[in-house]
């Protein structure tokens, strides 16, 4: 973990007098070595090192007799600091038909975690209704429609001879006729590269006026993870993040490196293929699976 | 200042970042770029270009330089099965490779043994369809072991050629679904035990490191035989490949380039690596 190897490496250190800068580089070294295997992003973890080693440079390390905790200390609330350390508010509004729309890469767990939204927010009182906006992917409606009947939350779909904007408008009306006030938008997985469908992606979000606007992510994503939320947010707009399958062992880098580049919080974890579930994210559990 | 006897450092860690940034991972991309400092060829004048090909050629020998593609031949039925973690693309790959069986003209059996998820079976069905293949399967919740069963026997009776047996994405840390998909291997060999003929690990070129930890603990619980990566349409490069041919043997069969029937290439190492660079 980097905090054996922080201490290894301050370890050594002593007996040659006084922690010095070029010890304290020599720790930044493996805190940017442990952030590369845990996936933040490259420019991320350049960021990061170079503000943890001005911090690090202060007194409190330099005289510190266990630098190495202070240091692995200091990392580990950077980390917290950027991930989030206040949870997001997750506010709907009463008396309106709200819309939380989602979208993301193929396979990151959207119509799986249209399920669990849902269910979370009829847990709370809310009437969701979940709409079926991919008309792309074989069986995909027929998905949400299990899924939605896994959770008791009925679903709308207008087949696939209609594009997202139609179905969403048709689905807003619905709403209103049998009492739903929260409409859960599953979307076709897509390429931010791909023009067509950010195009439909863009003409969906102008029809659906969404509440909240949830970029669905995969916690294993690796370096690619800053070119897709930095595409989506910047030619669609997001409020927020919600990383999927973080039951797995993947360190989760993603979450630090999608937080810095969008400034969006992550509001939701994925942490299993069930209904249930579902977590409020919770940065410090991210930071220590990140420092590994 | 010349840089004679001397490898440009800064231009050596530009690089760095390059096979970093392509998930290539910080160990390999170090290794490979240490391998050019003590590279006598890399020292001197030598520029960006010449340096990125030393890299290349690096990477290949890690890669291998020949193709070593998917071959369906030899044992009747050719048994493979495909597994992998969840929403990486074993459902579309299927759709793929029964696609090319239907254009090589060899009758395909699919095996809809994802009984958990929502709609994995009708997801099948579609693909099944669209490329003429049939498929074994039975009703929501039955037990995968069962359908393969089942699927070896219809396989036989129906002189089916190959058989693309469809299962669950699961996460390899869930130790009761990789005991799962042991039981399914062993139900396959209770009918040929040379079977499995062949079975392909699915990875998706948007995951990062964790995609070795994928292949090391799927591969201790099943002949992994081949690895398949899918989504190189997109802009992740996928360089995490490099890294598993370093620790693992394990070929790299396919790359799937979108969400069509025809959307898939034989894994070509050159060409991979040229894309990485560009
Ligand atoms: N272990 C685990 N699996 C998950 C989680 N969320 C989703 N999955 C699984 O991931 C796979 C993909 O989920 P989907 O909901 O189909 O993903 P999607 O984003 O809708 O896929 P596309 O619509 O094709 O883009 C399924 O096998 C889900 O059961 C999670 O938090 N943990
Ligand atoms: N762009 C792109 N999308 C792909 C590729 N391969 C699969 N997909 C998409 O990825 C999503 C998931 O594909 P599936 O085939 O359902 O994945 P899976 O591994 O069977 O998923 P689970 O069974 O839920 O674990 C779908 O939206 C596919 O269309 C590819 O090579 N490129
Ligand atoms: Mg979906
Ligand atoms: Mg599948």
């Amino acid at each position: 973990s980097l905090g054996q190897r922080l201490n290894g490496v301050f370890k050594r250190l002593r007996g040659h007098g006084k922690i010095t800068e070029t010890n304290i580089r020599e720790a930044m070294h493996e805190v940017r070595l442990a952030l590369l295997q845990a996936d933040v992003n490259f420019k991320v973890v350049k960021e990061f090192v170079q503000s943890v080693t001005e911090k690090s440079l202060g007194a409190e390390v330099l005289q510190s007799i266990s630098p190495g905790e202070h240091v692995i200390g200091l990392v580990h609330r950077e980390l917290i600091e950027l991930l989030g350390a206040r949870a997001a508010a997750f506010d709907l509004k009463q008396g309106v038909t709200n819309v939380i729309l989602l979208f993301g890469l193929q396979g990151s767990g959207k119509t799986t975690f249209a399920g669990k939204l849902a269910l979370h927010c009829a847990k709370k009182g809310w009437k969701p209704l979940l709409v079926a906006c991919d008309i792309h992917r074989p069986a995909a409606i027929r998905q949400l429609h299990v899924v939605g009947e896994g959770v008791g939350v009925p679903a709308f779909d207008l087949g696939t001879d209609h594009d997202p904007s139609e179905i969403t408008e048709r689905a807003k009306r619905h709403a209103v006729e049998q009492g739903r006030d929260l409409l859960i938008v599953d979307t076709a997985g897509r390429l931010h590269i791909d023009e067509v469908r950010m195009d439909e992606l863009r003409k969906l979000k102008r029809t659906a006026e969404p509440t909240f606007t949830f970029l669905v992510a995969d916690a294993m994503t690796g370096q690619d993870a800053v070119n897709s939320a930095a595409k989506f947010h910047e030619q669609v707009g997001i409020d927020g993040v919600c990383l999927t399958k973080q039951d797995g062992d993947a360190r989760g880098g993603a979450a630090l490196s999608i937080r810095k580049v969008t400034g969006k919080p992550i509001f939701f974890a994925g942490v299993g293929e069930k209904p249930d579930d579902l977590e409020v994210f919770h940065p410090d559990r991210v930071a220590s699976r990140i420092l590994g | 200042i010349s840089l004679r006897g001397k490898v440009d450092e800064e231009l050596l860690n530009e690089l760095e970042e390059i096979l970093i940034q392509a998930d290539v991972g910080p160990d390999t991309s170090l290794k490979l770029v240490d391998a050019l400092r003590q590279n006598r060829e890399a020292r001197g004048e030598a520029g960006a270009e010449k340096l990125i090909g030393l890299l290349k050629e690096g990477m290949l020998d890690i890669l291998g330089r020949e193709s070593r593609p998917l071959a369906f031949d030899g044992p009747k039925p050719f048994v493979t099965l495909v597994v992998g973690v969840n929403g990486t693309g074993k459902t579309t790959t299927i759709g793929k490779l029964a696609q090319r069986l239907r254009q090589e003209g060899r009758s395909t059996m699919l095996v809809a043994a994802d009984t958990f998820r929502a709609a994995a079976v009708e997801q099948l069905e579609i693909w099944a369809r669209r490329t003429g293949a049939e498929i074994v399967k039975q009703g929501a919740g039955a037990d995968p072991g069962s359908v393969c069963f089942d699927a070896m026997q219809a396989a036989r009776s129906h002189h089916a050629d190959v058989v693309l047996i469809d299962t669950a994405g699961r996460l390899h840390t869930k130790v009761n679904l990789m005991e799962e998909l042991k039981k399914i291997v062993r139900v396959i060999q209770k009918h040929d035990p040379a079977a499995p003929h062949e079975t392909l690990l699915v990875l998706d070129a948007t995951t990062g490191q964790n995609a070795i930890s994928q292949a090391r603990i799927f591969s201790e619980a099943v002949p992994v035989t081949g690895l398949v990566m899918t989504k190189l349409d997109g802009t992740a490069k996928g360089g995490i490949l490099v890294a598993l041919s370093d620790q693992f043997e394990i070929p790299i069969r396919i790359i799937g380039i979108g969400e069509g029937a025809e959307d898939y290439r034989d894994f070509v190492p050159r060409d991979f690596v040229d894309a990485l660079f560009e």
